[in-house]
């Protein structure tokens, strides 16, 4: 399984919808303090699944939405999309391609979908679960993680290795 | 349950003191059991030995140390249980440039067996790139992308 | 006794303000008492807006904007209380390089009127050394320390 | 008052003893990771009268003694000197040039001087005290500690004014 793209529109400082290609091999992200990039990783962690704020920065869920600035005004949806390549039928679904969208209002809804089918939350983060890319896999590093993980307490430690066993 | 724990940190532990030692150009580390009576609850401990250094308490261990040590412990993890992508924001900030050079290296390896988005300020890590991908906020607050070819970056 | 507090807190208040538009280039900040009728004992918040964004939660700011916003806080806090000597080990490693060169700007005026030791691996920071120092272990495990002439830097 | 030179032998890496000389303005310091920069500033904070261990990073007192690398063995003692100009007499002493030294030994003894003559860690603790740049005052930032500023508890940064007042 790979990835091919992710669309990210209203998510955070993304207000106008953009896309990332994403190929083979290493991609590197760069710009300057506080342009948004760690914001593109909280965009994947959370159309993966994730449901707590704090593990996005927030302290509410609708702090994802983009809440406007000097010269813009608030919207009322975030939305990212996942593209994914399943040829080698990695993730339990019999397609070859998917998309994972997930969709937030200020209202407090949202929607999921998998190939524009409406489903559960439960069902994007069940995809995940068994292939270790998912949001409690260690596929993704946050900034000011790497302090932490040496800082960790020994049974938080063995936690780690129980969840790759 | 206790079986198949114990392979997965027989496991890391081989992987991790080979990075280790990748990493590090020398010195050697391990993992092992607080209490090692106790399989199915023991604490995890990490054993640390920069090379030409006597073993010490990590937390003596230098922030780019650390760093480094937390880095093989992270991809003796991918070893064993491989992610089809992976997420690195800024790990290597407090690494200096040659330990820089060698993280590259190591993410290189690594890649040929699965996808890194990693998030960088660091020129090592920039020149490791398939594709750089450039963040901006032409208008305040509001982020855009760019994609940038490797021969634009700046010195 | 809250006089005092009150009295320093105004200063510290001021201070920051200007120093973080300083070294934002714009935006504001702020300190406040989380219960202001209890000057005793109520703690203290800061209220960081980065210039052309949004007033927003402390946590939602990036890496280098809280890197930046600390060393406006505490460059606030030496303005108040001045120090004879002051060390400051890598608290650039956040910053990109934009920012390191606001930070470097904003020690010269400091470094007027007391001493700074900094530790930095940052091309930025160490441009702005009055003296620079490499410590380096030629023999594994034992420090040795040289002066380093400023044009002998690596590009 | 500022500092002239700063001494350190015995102390973590520094078995050979080597001299910082400190002029006006701003001294950088840099090199490789774990060559000995953030011990040099372990050893200013240790002069001044640190007395916690977990503050220099290790778990017990000792742990400031150079313990031994592959090819050279441990030693008995870590000492550290500072020298200071005190012409303007910010420091409550009547001298103009002040020389700090601290020693401890394995044994666990302490040694402590001002200009060569002996006195109590507490003499040298006390003497910084109302300047802000004692180990109290916020003239020393550790690594890491940016990072742990603006995650402090609301409470914690109130102190920080308090110590200011
Ligand atoms: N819902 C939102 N609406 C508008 N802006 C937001 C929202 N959430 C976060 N932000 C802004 O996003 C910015 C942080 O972006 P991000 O963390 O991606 O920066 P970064 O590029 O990773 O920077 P650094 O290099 O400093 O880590 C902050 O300025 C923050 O105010
Ligand atoms: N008592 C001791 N005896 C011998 N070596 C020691 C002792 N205490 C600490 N060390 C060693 O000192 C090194 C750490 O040095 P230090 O923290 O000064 O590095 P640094 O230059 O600040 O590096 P970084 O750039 O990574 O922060 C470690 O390798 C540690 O093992
Ligand atoms: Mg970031
Ligand atoms: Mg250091």
């Amino acid at each position: 399984m790979h990835l091919k793209e992710i669309e990210i529109q209203g998510f955070k400082t993304f207000v106008d919808r953009v896309k990332l290609k994403i190929g083979p091999g290493i991609t590197v992200i760069v710009g300057p303090n506080g342009s948004g990039k760690s914001n593109v990783a909280d965009a994947i962690l959370w159309v993966l699944g994730e449901q707590s704020a704090k593990a996005l920065r927030g302290s509410r869920m609708d702090d994802v939405i983009f809440s406007g600035s000097e010269k813009r005004r608030p919207v009322g949806m975030a939305e990212v999309t996942l593209h994914l390549d399943n040829s080698d039928n990695t993730l339990p679904l019999d397609f070859q391609d998917i998309a994972i969208t997930r969709r937030f209002f200020r209202t407090g809804e949202g929607e999921y979908f998998i190939n524009k089918i409406p489903c559960r939350l439960k069902d994007i983060q069940e995809l995940f679960l068994d292939t270790g890319s998912g949001r409690n896999g260690l596929a993704i590093i946050s900034q000011g993680r790497i302090e932490q993980i040496l800082s960790a307490r020994p049974e938080e430690r063995r936690t780690v290795i129980e969840e790759a066993a | 349950m206790a079986r198949k724990f114990k392979d997965t940190l027989v496991e890391v532990k081989k992987h991790f003191s080979s990075i280790f030692h990748e990493l590090f150009n020398g010195g050697e580390a391990s993992l092992k059991l607080i209490n090692s009576e106790d399989i199915l609850e023991s604490g995890l401990e990490i054993i640390a030995r920069p090379p030409g250094k006597n073993p010490q308490n990590l937390a003596l261990l230098s922030g780019g140390e650390k760093a480094l040590t937390a880095i093989a412990f992270i991809f003796a993890l991918l070893k064993v249980k491989p992610s089809a992508f992976c997420i690195f924001d800024e790990v290597d900030t407090a690494l200096d440039e040659a330990n820089v050079e060698r993280f590259a290296r190591l993410l290189r390896k690594f890649a040929e067996q699965g996808q890194f988005i990693v998030i960088s300020h660091r020129q090592g890590t920039m020149a490791a790139a398939d594709i750089l991908y450039g963040v901006t906020m032409v208008d305040q607050g509001i982020s855009q992308l760019v994609s940038v070819r490797l021969d634009q970056l700046p010195a």
